[in-house]
């Protein structure tokens, strides 16, 4: 699954997710991805965050949209992140996933559960694409 | 803070080509964070990614791959999505479609794709070689890991055609049987 927040020059924002789901599932099935708040999410005026895993959980806890809230509750990126996964860890210790989340200003953080989750951003006037590592919480 | 414009996504390795192709659409600046996305989630469908993402990965039981796929504005909060499409690659634009042509937020399998192909997209098979070989390996395999739970035959040693178990919710262990068992490494 990719999942991407783009910040224009402009301050304005903008997010995606692109999967083709989980192998071997029942025909019909949906996951994560296309649904609003949990395969990601943005408000413009707060931030954004892309998420992977095991979306037959996640959906059920729109880890991105609780992830948004937290920094519109003045959480840093990586808290918000930790907190929305936090909530999926404590009921399914077991499951596979990992979120990024970005502020209006371009400060980010990541969090994961159950593999070593890894993100990537280029911002600014970076020569490259960096890719950052996250251990498992 | 790297700084405007930036674009940040799931996964690095593979997955760079789509952080990269987004990031240069920024700095033109008649392309919108929007633009942005699209393009970048584009990327990985075409390159597939890691498999996980576009044609020819994750059959289904039937060895069909289907797709999903969600964009949405941070500034008008609109999204527009489509869940388990048939026969149609380029999903996020699709996606994209939803958005900008209708009022609603997510459209779904068949009818995803009539919207799809109404829309200009081209339908076409999202089968590969090697996602059937996988799928056919599964199936002689007996079809494991799968999702299937109380249904018989037994699906933790059995393919289907299933028919499911009568479920009694006042019984004691109602709820440890809504409990996957040993449920496949599952995930999008």
């Amino acid at each position: 699954t990719i999942s991407m927040i783009a910040l224009h020059s402009s301050g304005t924002m903008a997010a995606g997710t692109s999967t083709n789901g989980a192998g071997r599932k029942v025909p019909g099935r949906v996951g994560d991805g296309p649904i609003t708040g949990s395969g990601s999410y943005v408000d413009g005026d707060v931030g954004g965050c892309g998420a992977t895993g095991d979306g037959d959980i996640m959906m059920r806890f729109l880890p991105c949209y609780q992830a948004v809230e937290n920094l519109r509750l003045g959480m840093s990126p990586k808290l918000a992140a930790e907190d929305a996964i936090a909530r999926m860890v404590r009921k399914y210790p077991k499951v596979s996933s990992g979120i990024v989340v970005v502020n209006t200003k371009g400060e980010h953080g990541g969090a994961g559960s159950g593999w070593t989750f890894t993100y990537a951003y280029r911002g600014g006037s970076m020569n490259q694409t960096v890719v950052v590592s996250v251990p498992p919480i | 803070s790297p700084g405007l414009p930036m674009v940040i996504n799931t996964w690095g390795g593979p997955f760079t080509i789509a952080t990269d192709a987004a990031y240069k659409s920024l700095l033109n600046s008649q392309t919108s964070a929007l633009d942005a996305v699209e393009l970048g989630c584009a990327t990985c469908e075409a390159n597939q990614c890691d498999g996980s993402v576009g044609f020819g990965g994750s059959p289904d039981e039937r060895c069909e791959t289907t797709l999903d796929a969600m964009i949405m504005d941070g500034t008008t909060m609109k999204s527009g999505s489509v869940a388990a499409i048939r026969r149609i690659k380029d999903v996020i634009s699709v996606a994209r479609a939803v958005l900008e042509h209708t009022t609603h937020t997510m459209l779904a399998g068949d009818f995803a794709t009539e919207f799809a192909i109404s829309n200009g997209f081209v339908e076409q098979n999202l089968t590969t070689e090697d996602s059937a070989k996988s799928c056919e390996e599964w199936k002689a395999s007996g079809c494991q890991p799968n999702y299937r739970i109380n249904v018989t035959p037994d699906p933790g040693s059995s393919c289907g055609p299933y028919t499911p178990l009568t479920l009694d919710s006042s019984a004691p262990d109602y709820a440890t049987n809504l409990v996957p068992r040993d449920a496949p490494e599952g995930h999008d």
